[in-house]
């Protein structure tokens, strides 16, 4: 453990309770893309399997059990609870286009050919580009709630931070693990244009608000 | 150096 890394999953932690209190304050998921959240918890579940074959540490064990759970939790308020706030209408990506081509890319880049390396390895492509439907929505709507881009600020740090995390081990460890860096720059790189917006415009107080 | 995965990480 590394401090880069510490902070990034402290990051994705805050993210999440973010959302929860975006959608717990304004009882609403209004503006939050339901297909993100449901790749998010497939990424989740298809990567901590090993949850049950492999003790990492305790802090792994935790943020495993709670990412798992408040994934499907999103989704159960997005689904039931708060579903006369979603709007399928303007949440139009085809989520087809991205589960597809990340199971052929776990088909040829991974560590072992088992089921369970195949999945997590398919976890990691699909968690770099699960955030598009999302950023697909905020395109169409050209804007966004100020409590909603900060969970994608928080979201897009955590990712950022993993960058510095993987430099520091590579040094420190003499470790590399190509399929998560790989992926992880372009899951970063997915954000760039997000955060122009969010430290222009959020940050100087001003509405999330893309030019017409 | 070491090539193989993070499964440390989450």
């Amino acid at each position: 453990m590394n401090i880069f890394r510490l902070l990034g999953d402290l990051s994705h932690l805050a993210s999440i309770l973010i959302l929860l209190q975006k959608i717990q304050s304004t009882r609403s998921c209004r503006g939050i893309s339901f297909k993100t959240q449901a790749l998010y918890a497939t990424v989740f579940i298809t990567r901590y399997l090993d949850l049950f074959y492999d003790w990492v540490s305790l802090y792994n064990f935790v943020m495993k059990i709670f990412f798992i759970a408040s994934s499907c939790y999103v989704l159960y308020l997005m689904k039931y609870k708060y579903r006369p706030t979603h709007d399928p209408s303007i949440d139009t990506f085809r989520v087809e286009y991205l589960l597809g081509p990340c199971a052929v890319l776990a088909l040829l880049f991974h560590y072992r050919f088992t089921l369970p390396e195949l999945l997590w390895s398919f976890s990691i492509f699909l968690e770099s580009v699960a955030i598009l439907p999302q950023l697909f929505m905020l395109q169409r709507t050209g804007e966004a709630e100020t409590i909603t881009t900060h969970y994608l600020a928080a979201l897009g740090a955590y990712r950022a931070l993993y960058i510095p995390n993987w430099i520091y081990r590579w040094f420190t460890e003499d470790m590399v693990d190509p399929i998560a860096v790989t992926a992880g720059i372009v899951q970063t790189a997915l954000y760039l244009d997000f955060f122009y917006v969010y430290f222009t415009k959020v940050l100087q107080g001003q509405k999330f608000e893309l030019p017409a | 150096s070491m090539w193989g995965p993070a499964k440390d990480e989450l």
